[in-house]
């Protein structure tokens, strides 16, 4: 029932005695950071009216209201001389392995989401959300080509003033390789393994789409609507984000020269190369 | 070059947003899976002739009394899917070998994760030392739905470290007497004696 800590001289996580994530010590800085994951359900609109078509294939167009998925987790811890790893199960359809190596300085989390349940007759979008005390002010930044970050205000647009009826859908960014969110003390990003949508749709917050199954089509021409059955039971989705926290500014190296290296060793990893060894002796291979 | 481009021709298709996660039918997502499939066969070619023209360059030189020529071609393989722990090699061989290709301008540390059954391994680097490893249960989903092709239920892990720049390392991984997974983590203590002499 206490709280639990992994990780190694440069990161620490701390897990509550509800199973999730509550705080991150990296840097010399400790913040209180949570991670659940939520759905969205999926709009359902008319697909005759072009403003209100049903989020699809093309569309992602969530209703507004968000809901928490799961607020306990059971979980398993294994420690070891590589790696400390902390298996949440959150229910029959979502499951985490939350792991700190013992020379980096990010931390993983490798999600398995899915068959997403429609028994209920609902489209589901799920959403991984991080939330801090950081005051990010609206203010968040993405990349949307892996290179160039830019920097997105929450209800604002650059050069013209938008009314936004959709909060979620029309805060919602494409990221490349990560989104971040900083203040004066405190800087978070989160890296992707492959391009995803995202947001801060509240100072603090992260917020990442991972995994949709919807009922309706949005009329954009597939004329199908994103339920999978391809294996009998819907799709299941495996997928790694990488947080990274520290100060915004000064560090050697500083949080945004740690967040471009990992960036580079996991867009571009290493290669790895198997062989059969079997007809082999250990001298024979050296 | 042909290999080269018929895999940037590939990359170039998958700009499309429909490659993208959540915006596509799972059709879709095989077809370019599949398309994907082909370059990587098409360029794995290369990456063979480049591994065993370095391998057999580092061989020829470390051995000095060697005369003959080097004929022996080692089978690089590709493990596509151990982003879902799976990998036939390492699931069904007693001894295999991992060999790490840094593409990078820096040295880089990586975390190798190699799909394996559940059973004791000891991975060795190449100067005759035992790397310290760790084994993990593969994630599964609580429903038990089976979502990939694999006996694995163990991953191994170990840090490859200090692979150079355009430069590799290679471990060799064997099966040993097997004892009862517990699950608390099997530690393979590294070596107190100094590192066999290497000409490097």
């Amino acid at each position: 029932n206490d709280p639990i800590t992994i990780g190694n001289k440069y990161i620490n996580i701390t897990i509550d005695n509800n199973g999730l994530l509550s705080s991150v010590s990296s840097n010399g800085i400790t913040t209180p950071v949570s991670q659940k994951f939520f759905y969205y359900d999926a709009a359902i609109g008319n697909n005759m009216a072009f403003v209100n078509r049903s989020s699809g294939a093309y569309i992602f167009r969530p209703n507004n209201t968000i809901h928490l998925i799961a607020e306990k987790a059971s979980i398993h811890i294994f420690r070891g001389p590589a790696v400390d790893e902390i298996h949440q199960i959150f229910n029959d359809w979502i499951s985490q392995v939350i792991r700190v190596y013992k020379n980096e300085n990010h931390i993983e989390f490798e999600w398995m989401i899915g068959p997403i349940p429609i028994d209920d007759g609902v489209g589901k979008e799920i959403v991984t959300r991080f939330d801090s005390d950081i005051k990010s002010n609206g203010v968040f930044f993405t990349d949307s080509n892996g290179r160039e970050e830019i920097r997105r205000k929450r209800n604002e647009r650059d050069t013209w003033t938008p009314n936004l009826l959709e909060k979620v859908a029309g805060n919602y960014y494409p990221l490349t390789a990560k989104i971040a969110i900083e203040d004066q003390k405190t800087r978070m990003a989160v890296l992707v393994d492959r391009a995803q949508g995202g947001s801060s749709l509240k100072d603090g917050s992260i917020e990442i789409m991972i995994h949709r199954r919807l009922l309706h089509d949005d009329a954009f021409g597939v004329e199908e609507a994103l339920n999978e059955t391809a294996f009998g039971s819907g799709l299941i989705v495996r997928g790694q984000h990488y947080l990274v926290l520290g100060p915004p500014t000064g560090g050697i190296p500083s949080t945004k020269a740690q967040e471009r290296f990992l960036q580079m060793e996991k867009l571009l990893p290493n290669w790895l190369f198997f062989s059969n060894a079997d007809q082999w002796s250990y001298s024979e291979w050296r | 070059e042909s290999h080269l481009t018929f895999m940037r021709e590939t990359m170039g298709i998958l700009q499309h947003h429909d490659a993208i996660t959540g915006t596509e039918k799972q059709k879709v997502a095989f077809d370019y899976a599949k398309q994907l499939a082909v370059a990587f066969r098409a360029c794995e070619i290369n990456s063979r002739l480049i591994l065993n023209t370095i391998v057999s360059g580092n061989v020829k030189a470390l051995s000095k009394s060697y005369d003959g020529e080097w004929d022996h071609q080692f089978e690089f393989k590709n493990c596509l899917n151990l982003n879902i722990s799976q990998c036939d090699i390492s699931e069904n061989s007693q001894q295999f070998t991992v060999t790490v290709y840094n593409p990078l301008s820096h040295s880089t540390f990586q975390y190798v994760r190699v799909p394996v059954m559940d059973a004791d391994y000891q991975v060795m680097d190449y100067r005759n030392i035992p790397t310290e490893s760790q084994m993990v249960p593969v994630p599964s989903p609580i429903n038990h739905i089976k979502y990939r092709s694999s006996n694995a239920t163990n991953e191994l892990v170990f840090l490859a470290a200090e692979v150079p720049p355009l430069g590799y390392k290679s471990y060799f991984i064997s099966k040993q007497a097997r004892f009862p997974t517990k699950f608390t983590p099997v530690v393979h203590m590294v070596s107190d004696q100094p590192p066999a002499s290497v000409e490097e």
